[in-house]
């Protein structure tokens, strides 16, 4: 089973 | 103020209708040098990084930064009201409360505007820049669409695996498993057809279908784009405009 990452775990919020 | 022309109100509304489905509400930036949007989907899976160039415009002026705040289903709706070959003008003042959109069809002299209500929206803004990725794809924007549209019959997930001289989807469901495999090739005649590859390293990554469902409503926009990938990456997917480009930061799925 895939599970889905998210954007916020690799980009900074500025 | 701003006042941006486009030649034809066809080249706007494929754009709005490329990333209308993603995200619902965002900021249009708007700078001397044009127009930029940046919006992440509610899950924070899919980010949306629009640039139209000040040179997609028969005539732009923008003095001041102006943000304008667009539910993009509402745009969507004025947008329709417009014929294809009519322009389309965005005129906003300083600190607007509306945006006016004013099509003209030249040959019948006629005019007509819709005023589109703003709305005031707070979004994160991420720090997507910098990245460097292991490997890059060049093919025609249809093939991916085809690729993600004919696997997602299969499966909720799509694993992309580059190698020097291949790119592979490969899909596993319930009911079985699918691929298919393309190869570098250049069509000298027409570049749209070419497929490439750059490779740093090898790359394998898994990807939402329903995601990339929504990333090739960009296939609109440009015959051929390019897919940058680099493990447990997000993954960037990029459909040039004339001047510009519109592009989308994917999250990777990953094992449990």
């Amino acid at each position: 089973k895939m599970k889905q990452s998210s954007l916020l775990s690799f980009f900074t919020k500025r | 103020m701003l006042e941006a022309k486009f030649e034809q109100a066809a080249f706007f509304k494929k754009i709005i209708d490329a990333f209308k489905d993603t995200v619902h509400l965002c900021n249009f930036n708007c700078s001397p040098s044009g127009i930029t949007v940046q919006a992440v989907d509610d899950s924070r899976v899919l980010l949306v990084s629009l640039l139209i160039g000040e040179d997609s415009f028969t005539s732009y002026r923008c003095d001041h930064n102006i943000t304008l705040g667009v539910d993009l289903t509402a745009l969507a709706k004025v947008l329709k009201c417009g014929n294809n070959d009519d322009t389309l003008s965005l005129v906003a003042e300083d600190t607007p409360e509306s945006v006016l959109i004013v099509f003209e069809d030249t040959q019948k002299d006629r005019i007509s505007e819709y005023s589109l209500k703003l709305i005031d929206i707070e979004s994160d803004f991420l720090d997507i820049d910098d990245i460097e990725y292991d490997s890059v794809v060049n093919l025609p924007s249809s093939d991916f669409q085809k690729v993600a549209r004919d696997l997602s019959q299969l499966s909720d997930s799509l694993a992309i695996v580059v190698t020097k001289d291949t790119i592979k989807f490969e899909a596993n469901g319930d009911i079985g498993t699918g691929s298919v495999i393309l190869k570098p090739f250049t069509d000298l005649e027409n570049p749209q057809n070419t497929v490439k590859v750059e490779l740093n390293k090898p790359v394998l990554l898994s990807f939402g279908l329903k995601y990339l469902l929504d990333v090739v409503k960009g296939s609109s926009l440009a015959p051929a784009m390019s897919v940058k990938l680099s493990e447990k990456t997000p993954a960037l997917f990029e459909y040039k405009l004339p001047s510009g480009y519109l592009r989308f930061y994917l999250a990777p799925k990953f094992e449990e």
